[in-house]
């Protein structure tokens, strides 16, 4: 129960930092792009 | 008197703490010399037993520390008899803290002398002192012992360069009738998949972490090590067994040996009996070779002692405690690359992008304990974990929300206001309102996740021993009406 729990936080961490690091690389892309 | 056994040298050996010596105060019988280390729960002094003075180690650790534990790991120790085991000699209560008497290690652990020199074991070396742990695994595997918690920390060397297995906090007993146990408990890089799986395990579990292990002692760390270990824990059980960063710098044997540890299916992986006999350790030369090793060590040890005690200006404080931050950099001495360098205090780069702080890993690689006994007994009563976990606010939108209170951000904009309707958005996999963010504060984010994953992770271990609290307290109330034992 313990692990599922851990599991859990750390699959929310995992996709909450994809999304992050998708940001960020979109952001410097398009910065990329305007410049 | 105590009791003591004759060698080949005149000097009395102690064997065992009498009952007269154990009912005395702990300073009459022992003269503490110097402080060697911090432990996993207390601080470890060299002490010099008055009687026949041979010195001994000396674990002091305060009561209100995991009891359960302690008195799990004196039995452990109690209960064997093997060069290759620290000896147990006694134990004193003294104050607030408990003195464990043990074996005095010399050489100290295999990962303190890779520290120390900041160089890497060659094959030789780590033959050597692979052959002695795995007589101690044979042994310890023979008593239907597990250690969990094998790695470079734990293997001790004594003076003459025998490894000797240690810290047996976390160790456990199979019995006929439990031949498989199913606690999750270890360090995670060097936790067997079938550990992680909670699936059972038995006595092999010891024989992935020695092949781990072997590869620290060559590598200066285990793989995965860049990884959060949180990470690494959901990564070992489902990528293919873990070998060397650069195969081709070491031996056909030694690559031979390592994949026979790290084999997936544990019914399929070696004994330590049948480890014993794999020409890699076969070939291994006498304990004699490891003498430059421990003469090299204690010189970088004393070398760094005398430095401490000459650095008493204010400013220079800062850098007093080397041994705790080095992160210098390593010479790996494995293989034919010789002079390969090793940057232990820069970024590195993880298999998954993620950059992680490596003066951070020390602090990472600590043994973890995950669904100890008392909880396996536990989740048969407790209904409540049963269900669904509760979708708890996680940790890193509480700190966002700090961060954004603190900067006085607009609740409107800030994703982490207080409002629930939002902070739930990330977990709704809604992001849009990253819009709002600027590239800085999204970086920012990222950059706070990991510390704020695992401020969460032990938040939710501190629940969990919460449970325990009243058969440690039970233990402890009875342990305080006993003086000695």
């Amino acid at each position: 129960l313990f692990m599922k729990e851990l599991e859990r936080i750390v699959k929310l961490y995992e996709a909450y930092r994809q999304v992050l690091i998708t940001e960020v690389e979109t952001r410097k892309q398009r910065q990329q792009w305007y410049s | 008197m105590e009791t003591v056994q004759l060698r080949n040298n005149p000097r009395r050996h102690l064997k065992k703490l009498s009952e007269e010596s154990l009912n005395k105060q702990p300073e009459e019988v022992f003269d503490v010399l110097e402080k060697l280390g911090e432990g996993s729960y207390g601080s470890v002094y060299k002490a010099s037993h008055k009687e026949t003075s041979q010195i001994v180690a000396i674990k002091q650790i305060p009561v209100e520390s995991d009891l359960q534990e302690i008195i799990k790991e004196i039995s452990i120790m109690q209960q064997c008899d093997s060069p290759h085991v620290v000896k147990y000699y006694g134990s004193y209560f003294k104050n607030t803290d408990l003195w464990i008497v043990m074996e005095f290690c010399g050489g100290g652990s295999v990962s303190d002398i890779i520290r120390l020199r900041k160089q890497t074991l060659n094959e030789d070396e780590i033959a050597t002192i692979l052959q002695s742990t795995l007589k101690g695994l044979e042994y310890l595997h023979f008593m239907r012992k597990i250690h969990r918690d094998i790695k470079a920390g734990n293997i001790l060397l004594s003076c003459e360069g025998t490894a000797k297995l240690a810290d047996f906090g976390v160790a456990g007993q199979l019995t006929d009738t439990m031949a498989k146990r199913n606690t999750v408990i270890g360090t995670p890089f060097w936790m067997a998949p079938e550990v992680i799986q909670e699936i059972g395990y038995n006595c092999v579990a010891d024989i992935w972490s020695l092949g781990i292990t072997a590869i620290e002692m060559a590598e200066g760390k285990p793989p995965y090590a860049e990884i959060h270990p949180m990470r690494a824990i959901f990564m070992i059980p489902s990528n293919p067994p873990p070998t060397f960063r650069k195969p081709e710098l070491w031996s056909k044997d030694f690559v031979d040996f390592i994949n026979l540890c790290l084999v997936k299916n544990p019914e399929l992986r070696s004994s330590a009996t049948e480890l014993l006999q794999h020409p890699f350790i076969k070939a291994a030369k006498g304990e004699s070779i490891l003498r430059h090793l421990l003469n090299a060590a204690q010189d970088e040890k004393l070398k760094r002692t005398e430095l401490k005690q000459r650095e008493v200006e204010p400013e220079e404080k800062e850098n007093v405690n080397e041994d705790e931050v080095d992160v210098g950099t390593m010479v790996q001495a494995g293989g034919k690359d010789l002079n390969t360098m090793k940057e232990l205090g820069t970024m590195s780069e993880g298999a998954d992008g993620t950059m992680v702080e490596k003066d951070k890993l020390e602090t990472q690689m600590g043994t973890m304990l995950i669904n100890d006994e008392d909880e396996e007994e536990e989740t048969g009563t407790m209904k409540q974990c049963t269900e669904p976990a509760q979708q708890a606010k996680p940790s890193f939108l509480e700190y966002f929300e700090q961060k954004e209170n603190q900067f006085g951000t607009p609740e409107k904009t800030s994703p982490t206001s207080t409002d629930p309707s939002e902070w739930k958005i990330p977990l709704n996999g809604d992001y849009s309102f990253l819009k709002d963010w600027s590239v800085a504060e999204v970086q920012l984010k990222l950059n706070s996740l990991d510390p704020m994953m695992e401020r969460e992770i032990e938040e939710i271990h501190h629940k969990y021993q919460a449970k325990r609290q009243p058969i440690l307290e039970a233990i402890e109330s009875k342990k305080r009406r006993q003086q000695n034992f």
